[in-house]
């Protein structure tokens, strides 16, 4: 299983249909303070099953819709999606058969969360799984958020034994 | 529980040690548990001597020796089980031009072992150089995020302009 | 006690706006008392807005943001009782080129203003290039530091070297 | 009251004799990681008095001396001098009336440390109000450590009171 693309359409600073391609190798982000290169982060975690609006920067859920802007009304509604290749096959059950699994997940203001995969409407649960089979996942210690080292330097040695807990 | 704990210590400990020396061009370094005997209760101390330096913990080294150790303890977790994706957040910050290189070859050589993709958030020009493709993230319109493809030479004039 | 507490609160929250807005460019920020009414026992929330976004906590900012507006504090606090000398030990590590010439451009005014001579450690080359001198350290020999004084092109060169 | 200078010798990294002139404006400090441009900060902290060994990444206060590297030995012996300029003659008694101070601070192995005022021995208090009086000193929020502006981020509000608190 690998992934392919990520878009996102009013999330956060990306109101506009936005389209990243996830390609081999290693891929750079750049741009100043604030324009939203985090945020990009945060959509990936965000689609892959993130619970906590707290982690995410926000007070509720919600909070991950764009909120408006200038000249700009804020949205309803906020969607991403992860684009994965599955042509090894390795992607768990019922969705092994596909070549390719679009995972997308939703949200409108105080209606709360929609999950799919290839359009079928699936529970948070099952897209959680089925990217912890794959070692990865929105809690994955391989998505390292800014600040994340500073605070892995300064952390206790208890707080250093569970880091290790969850890893193992 | 406890046995698996063990297990898993020891396999990290392993991988921190030979990371460690690879990204500071020698030196040693070891997790070493501490405050009680018991895994499950024990925490987790950090020992490290950059090449050349006293072995001491974690928190006496200098700021940038402290996050090219942290790196090395996270990528050892990481060999355990390698991800599809590995999303890396201004790790960077801290790091000279040398030990941004050195941790760009360590990135070069996962992506070609676990098959790993990289996406790496970065204000340095140096680890930038060392991307296989860039993309720039503006604000054209105030609030307003927007994704461009970049090259090299355009990224220098992106990473300037607010 | 108590009224003297809430005199420099005040002092310092009427610094702190302003200098954020001078860091900034615009916009907002001010700091506000939290968990109780009395300010012996109160805690201290920062709200700030960029320009053209709206007004949050500081831990909803990016990681540029709260820098610039950690800044804004901290020489709020300095103006109320300014310093001789000013030590700023990589304050700047999470500034992109835009936010690192504002804080430099506040540099000189305070060290025009107040006097205040300041040492400022950076590995960052729009920093140094602000500077009115730069010293270089150095480990020629292992373990061993040395200073020696640079100009900004030999600075480029010791920078890139361990 | 200003500052024109300090020296080091035998201060951590700096084993030899190190002057580091203070001047106007804004003197830049650069260097690779680990060369010793925080031990500078720390030589300033220490020669105005500090007394944590802890807040100086260090176990003991012998810590802060060269501990020996590659071909060299190490000391038995630090000492760090601050060369102040009082022709405004604002300095306290009773080291008002000198148009220059210089205020030193040694310690040695196993014995202890030694602070002097223009070569007259004086207790640390004196030198501590000294810097104090002048709106300086070891604990002075003008003294920005690596990694504080990332702890004032993250600090609870309670923390942050006391920060305010302090500088009042
Ligand atoms: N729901 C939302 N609607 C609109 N804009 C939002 C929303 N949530 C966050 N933002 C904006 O996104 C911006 C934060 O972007 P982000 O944290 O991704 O910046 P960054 O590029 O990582 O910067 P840095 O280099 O400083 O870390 C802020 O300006 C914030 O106002
Ligand atoms: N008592 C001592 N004797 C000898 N060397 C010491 C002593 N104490 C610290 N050091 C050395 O000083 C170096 C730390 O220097 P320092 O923290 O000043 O680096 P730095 O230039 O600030 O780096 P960075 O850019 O990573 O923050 C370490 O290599 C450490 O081994
Ligand atoms: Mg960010
Ligand atoms: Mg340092």
């Amino acid at each position: 299983l690998s992934f392919a693309k990520m878009t996102l359409v009013g999330f956060k600073s990306f109101v506009d249909a936005t389209e990243l391609p996830i390609e081999g190798g290693l891929t750079g982000i750049v741009g100043p303070n604030g324009c939203g290169k985090s945020n990009l982060v945060e959509g990936l975690r965000w689609a892959m099953g993130e619970t906590s609006a707290k982690r995410m920067r926000g007070e509720g859920m919600d909070d991950i819709i764009f909120a408006g802007s200038g000249a700009r009304p804020r949205r309803e509604r906020a969607e991403v999606s992860l684009i994965l290749d599955n042509r090894e096959g390795d992607a768990p059950a019922p969705f092994n058969h596909y070549d390719q699994l679009v995972v997308s997940r939703s949200i409108e203001r105080e209606s709360g969360t929609r999950y799919r995969v290839n359009g079928t409407d699936v529970r948070a649960r099952d897209v959680q799984t089925l990217f912890a089979d794959a070692a990865t996942g929105a809690q994955s210690p391989s998505i390292v958020r800014q600040g994340r080292i500073a605070q892995m330097i300064s952390a206790k040695p208890i707080e250093r034994r569970r880091f290790l807990e969850e890893a193992a | 529980g406890r046995r698996r704990l063990l297990e898993a210590f020891g396999e990290v400990n392993e991988n921190f040690s030979s990371l460690f020396g690879r990204l500071f061009g020698g030196g040693e370094a070891a997790l070493e548990m501490v405050e009680s005997d018991d895994p499950l209760e024990a925490g987790l101390e950090i020992m490290a001597s950059p090449p050349g330096k006293r072995l001491r913990s974690l928190g006496l080294l200098s700021g940038g020796e402290q996050s090219l150790t942290a790196l090395a303890l996270l990528f050892a977790v990481f060999l355990t089980n390698p991800a599809p994706i590995c999303v890396l957040d201004e790790v960077d910050a801290a790091l000279d031009d040398i030990n941004v290189h050195r941790f760009c070859d360590l990135l070069e050589e996962l992506s070609g072992r676990a098959r790993t993709r990289f996406m790496v958030i970065t204000h340095h020009r140096h680890t930038m150089a060392r991307m296989d493709r860039l993309f720039g993230v503006t604000m054209p319109e105030r609030g307003v995020s927007r994704l461009v493809s970049v090259d090299l030479a355009r990224a220098e004039a992106l990473r300037e302009t607010a």
